[in-house]
This record gives C-alpha cells, sequence and structure tokens, in this order.
C-alpha cells in the first residue's frame, strides 16, 4: 500500500517544436519526457522503504542499473490492451509501429511489445506492477556492492511483501510467476538503452544532461 | 564519482 500511494502521477508530453522533422520532433519529446520521468524516478526511488538507508555509492548502482526496467514496468502497463498495439509513453505520446519505425525506433517498439503483451497476458494487478517496479530497481546484478547486506535485506523486504500480498489473495503461484518475468524486463531495457545510444552515437540526437549521464552508466 | 555528477547531486538533495 505504501508503493501504490508514492507511485507518482503519470508525466505529460511536452511536444517539441525545434524541428519541422516529424520523426525527429517525436524523438526529441520521447527524449524529454524519458529526462523527465528519470527525475520522478529517482524522487521515487527515495520513497520506497529502505532505499534511503543505503549507502549513497549503492543507491547510486542500483539506479544506474535498475532505472530503464523500472521506467518500461510503467510503459508496458500503460499500453496493455491499446488498439492498434500503440506504445503509451504518455498519455499525449502514443507511438504505434510505423510512427516508431519511422523514428530508427523498430527494435524498442517490438521488445516494448512483447513485454507488453507478457504482462497483460499475467493480468497484472497495480499492487504487482508497482511491486515489480520496485523490485527491478532493487535486483541489480550492480557490482561492486558497498553494503552487500543492506541491499539483501532491501530485496528481501520487497519480495516478502509480495508473498504477503499474493497469499492474501491465495494466489500461491503469482509471486514466483512475477520473479520470473524479470529477466524478460531486463533483456527489454537492455534493448532500449542500446536503441537509445545508438540515438545519440550514430544520428547525433541531443539528449539531456541526466539522460546521458544515466545512459552512459549503462555503456 | 565525477562522471555521475547529477545523480549524486539529486540523491543528496532531499525529498
Amino acid at each position: 500500500s505504501h508503493l501504490l500511494l508514492t507511485e507518482p502521477t503519470p508525466l505529460a508530453a511536452n511536444q517539441d517544436d525545434s524541428t519541422n522533422d516529424g520523426s525527429l520532433r517525436t524523438l526529441l519529446t520521447l527524449c524529454d519526457l524519458l529526462n523527465r520521468e528519470l527525475l520522478v524516478l529517482i524522487g521515487w526511488a527515495k520513497q520506497i522503504p529502505g532505499f534511503s538507508g543505503l549507502s549513497l555509492v549503492d543507491q547510486m548502482s542500483l539506479l544506474q542499473s535498475g532505472w530503464m526496467e523500472a521506467l518500461l514496468v510503467g510503459v508496458a502497463w500503460r499500453s496493455q490492451g491499446m488498439p492498434g498495439e500503440e506504445l503509451v509513453f504518455a498519455g499525449n505520446l502514443r507511438l504505434d509501429e510505423a510512427q516508431c519505425r519511422a523514428a530508427g525506433l523498430a527494435d524498442l517498439y517490438e521488445a516494448l511489445r512483447h513485454l507488453t503483451s507478457k504482462y497483460q497476458a499475467m493480468n497484472l494487478t497495480p499492487e504487482e506492477v508497482v511491486t515489480l517496479k520496485a523490485m527491478a530497481l532493487a535486483n541489480s546484478d550492480a557490482d561492486p556492492v558497498d553494503c552487500p547486506d543492506s541491499v539483501q535485506r532491501f530485496q528481501d523486504e520487497l519480495h516478502e511483501a509480495l508473498q504477503e500480498y499474493e497469499l492474501s489473495r491465495r494466489e500461491q503461484h503469482r509471486a514466483g510467476r512475477l520473479l520470473m518475468s524479470l529477466p524478460l524486463l531486463r533483456q527489454t531495457a537492455d534493448r532500449a538503452v542500446q536503441a537509445f545510444l545508438q540515438l545519440h552515437r550514430h544520428r547525433c540526437v541531443p539528449l539531456h544532461k541526466l539522460l546521458l549521464e544515466m545512459l552512459d552508466a549503462k555503456a | 564519482k565525477e562522471k555521475h555528477k547529477i545523480l549524486h547531486q539529486l540523491l543528496q538533495n532531499s525529498t
């Protein structure tokens, strides 16, 4: 219930109007949204019970490792049941396959649709979505870890919350199924990071400083 | 740490 309460209000996209090139405009709008989502995500992380008690080094490495996974949980959740298989990056930024392809994001589209279908088939509850998002952040394989015991405790508490929730609704297999969906999330986030790094490196799409810093940490 | 300046600053700021 704490995670449900701290879930941030979805952001709206600010339409970029610096260029007449439609695809570039889409990309710039998307990257601006992503940068602002990151800011919100960092504020959100601090409110997850146990996160602020971690050392600064561990907080940084968890965020540097799990930020894209946590953000994509939101995109996949919002995109469920969309007509035309659009991806809902924001209420006012919905991209279909053709738009993504034109913007050079065909690979990202395919990966994110796959994740969205998976979540849709699992019929996730809002409680499961917020817990999955927090677990994506906690489940980093980042190395070295400053204080492994504290990170472990942070993970255990989220796991315990999920188990308690699933037991309360007599779903004995759900917690395991959700954990088993984390590899697909990691894989999707890796593809997303690659897509944005390529935009920056090969097509010279300018990125905001925070987004660039977080992408660089993954490069 | 210099490389991750913004994240470092954002985490140090109080909520």
